[in-house]
């Protein structure tokens, strides 16, 4: 059976929130090492992979496989019954058809409890393999959300150009063009206000806005955001959290 | 003009 409680709900609250409207049906892969969720959204364009790793839970208890069949929305109804610093417990049997809550408050001494039922779904799993990325830019979050905010009101496709220097957003649309371009640079005493490219070749390429628009719901999980490319391989937008990570990958746009 | 591609084929033929 799968035990497992977290300190805060907020967490839980923001990793759901973030990754909902793209993938609104889903399985979450309980074993010993966390739980996992791997989906792609109905267009099959992005990929959603997740984990929260045993450690941020105490206890964990998982002693073998199990598939959570969960509607996100679901769950978002159920954990907005739930206060931000409230402990999350979750508990599911070895063949659940449903998924217990008990979300606990120690200092009013409340405690709730909800089941949720559990769907049968079948997903396709993707083996994602370990890749070298050209480029590495690692970004203020809320700098990304207002890049692809603000370009998104000009055109549906943005282009990233990693070099040396830093990485140039452009877009062009029917009302005209933009760009945005951040140089690499190190703010000593607010290193995550900080911009930094890796990079072993120069890599320029085109994503649809729409999907980056919807990946930056999950900009209060981190205050950076990795984004990873490579010439012709989908690109890797990561926020990473102390006990895990929410990854989302996007195909890019080809001429043809 | 510029078409969005399929994240399976990238993974599949990965």
């Amino acid at each position: 059976m799968l035990e497992a409680r977290i300190e805060q709900a907020s967490v839980l609250k923001r990793v759901i929130e973030a990754i909902k409207d793209l993938v609104p049906d889903c399985n979450f892969d309980c074993n010993d090492t966390g739980i996992a969720l791997q989906a792609m959204d109905n267009s099959h364009v992005a990929l959603v992979a997740m984990l929260l790793r045993a450690d941020g839970f105490s206890p964990y208890r998982c002693d073998r496989n199990i598939a959570l069949g969960i509607n996100l929305n679901s769950l978002t109804k159920v954990l907005r019954c739930a206060q931000n610093e409230d402990m999350i417990t979750l508990k599911a049997d070895d063949a659940p058809d449903s998924l217990n809550l008990v979300f606990e408050n120690t200092e009013n001494e409340r405690i709730s409890e909800y089941d949720i039922k559990l769907m049968d779904i079948d997903q396709e799993h993707l083996g994602i393999p370990d890749t070298e990325y050209s480029a590495s830019i690692t970004l203020p979050t809320a700098e990304f959300q207002r890049i692809c905010r603000d370009l998104s009101q000009l055109s549906e496709s943005v282009a990233i150009e990693a070099t040396k220097e830093g990485v140039k957003f452009s877009c062009s649309g029917d009302i005209g063009n933009g760009s945005v371009t951040l140089r690499t640079h190190q703010n000593v005493d607010k290193p995550e206000l900080s911009t930094k490219v890796d990079l072993t070749e120069p890599v320029n390429l085109t994503f649809s806005l729409k999907y980056l628009v919807n990946f930056c719901k999950a900009s209060s999980l981190s205050q950076t955001v990795t984004l990873s490319l490579s010439n012709e391989v989908p690109l890797l937008v990561e926020y990473k959290m102390d006990n895990g990570y929410v990854r989302f990958y996007l195909a890019p746009k080809i001429d043809e | 003009k510029i078409f969005q591609g399929q994240i399976f084929k990238f993974f599949l033929e990965g």
